[in-house]
């Protein structure tokens, strides 16, 4: 079985779609089969890896309600090692269509055990929200990888995430960690972020990666182009930094 | 009755929060007698006007789900003429809760109806989703103004967006309008700022307000001083971009 890794935070904006998929790009590079699930209806992890989203006949929407098996809706990327289950503009309704399912929380789950087992790494991009679409990745996965973005408005929601976490873990996945939490668009012009670095590192200890990934245009420009930053400008701070902590995400699976 | 504004974008981290409480503080300068209502279960705009969350008797939660009447959850600002109806975390769960009721898309237009009806201006600050929740402020509002942040993953969900608000206007609510795009974070040292400016205006023409809300390190400091950066700093041109937007917002209003 894969190792499942849900990349979630309900605060907007903060990196998650970036960190999905430049941490999948580095996986693969490093010769691990990755499968990324697009879960946001935004679609836009489907976008930065240059994948159209029209004309599908399966993306994580159907998947999600059981309507396709999830081997109909893998496709596969420019980059060896790295398939993507594209997702679409209907999974904005998942939540209204699965609250009457019985056993809704572990529709993904179910659906990965029954056609993607033959990958090393499963990450999932999370919309910004803690619905039963969230709920769904974080009862299928082992590991939580929390981007938190250097900002006094992203630290509010954290102890509430985390709270959430932990109700999952106690109601449905007792297997489910948080496998770390990477501070994000550090700038270091202005004191809020050295600010929130320390407010961080002294609530969460061990538990921050070392790797902080800082504010690079080159990151914003990258999914224009149809590729991960790693892709789009290889020797910029923000891909160094994504690979850097691709190696302590590695070193942390083996640990656990 | 209030005119009712929505402020919205499904895509996270855009300003939503930041441009409902600044064109809130400067109208409620300019005169107006103003109420924000947070609908993000976050609750950032609660706490960007330095309102504790905790120990509330009544927040939008209730007010949502027509357990409290809407005057039982105002609170006062320090600003004058600005009141606000703080969220709470219990929002998250008002999604599964609202689906089975009946008129679950008026919930919160019939709450305002009964209790809030001695205001010039409602902004409601909505959640990054196409939600219920969010669904109830379009299905409330007379207009909506959707804060775009100049980044090209932001673009992407703008068409999406268009076509929910004109789907809730010939549902739900036929007097409402896309009152406004306010172009948010703009950066002039990276060229995708001006690149995605120039996509925006000729996409959407007059719709898109000439002010341009500059990135700013100050807007992003005010909320952990509790305070909107109007108060926080007058000065700076975060502040001074928020006094000229709603300008022209209290403007459209007239023309409309
Ligand atoms: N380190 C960075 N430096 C500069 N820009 C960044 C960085 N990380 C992400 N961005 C940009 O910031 C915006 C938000 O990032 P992203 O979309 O990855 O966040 P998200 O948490 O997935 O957002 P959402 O909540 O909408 O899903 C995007 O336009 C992205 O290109
Ligand atoms: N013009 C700006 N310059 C610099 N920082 C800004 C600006 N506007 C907003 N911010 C900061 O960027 C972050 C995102 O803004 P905000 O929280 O208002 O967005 P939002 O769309 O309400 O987010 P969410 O989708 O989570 O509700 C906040 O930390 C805020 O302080
Ligand atoms: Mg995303
Ligand atoms: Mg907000």
């Amino acid at each position: 079985m894969p190792r499942i890794i849900a990349v979630a935070n309900r605060k907007g904006g903060v990196g998650k779609t970036t960190t999905t998929v430049n941490v999948a790009t580095a996986m693969a590079a490093a010769g691990k089969k990755v499968l990324v699930i697009d879960l946001d209806p935004q679609g836009n992890a489907t976008t930065s890896m240059g994948i159209d989203k029209k004309g599908r006949m399966a993306s994580s929407y159907e998947v999600l309600l059981g309507e396709r098996n999830i081997s109909e809706a893998i496709v596969w990327t420019e980059i060896p090692n790295f398939s993507i289950v594209p997702s679409s503009a209907d999974l904005a309704g998942a939540e209204v269509e699965l609250v009457d399912q019985p056993h809704r929380e572990f529709a993904l789950k179910q659906a990965i055990e029954k056609g993607a087992v033959n990958y090393d790494y499963i990450l999932i991009d999370c919309p910004p929200s803690l619905s039963l679409v969230t709920i769904n990745a974080l009862v299928a996965a082992n590991a939580v990888i929390v981007p938190l973005q250097c900002e006094f408005l992203a630290l509010e929601g954290i102890t509430d995430l985390i709270r959430n976490i932990n109700i999952i873990k106690k109601k449905f996945n007792p297997g489910l960690e948080l496998q770390g939490v990477v501070l994000t668009m550090y700038d270091k012009r202005n004191n809020l972020s050295q600010m929130v670095e320390d407010d961080v590192r002294s609530f969460f200890g061990k538990k921050v990666y070392q790797t902080v990934i800082p504010r690079n245009v080159r990151i914003s420009e990258a999914p224009s182009h149809g590729k991960p930053v790693l892709l789009y400008d290889f020797k910029c701070s923000g891909s160094q930094a994504y690979i850097s902590l691709t190696g302590e995400v590695l070193k942390r699976e083996k640990e656990l």
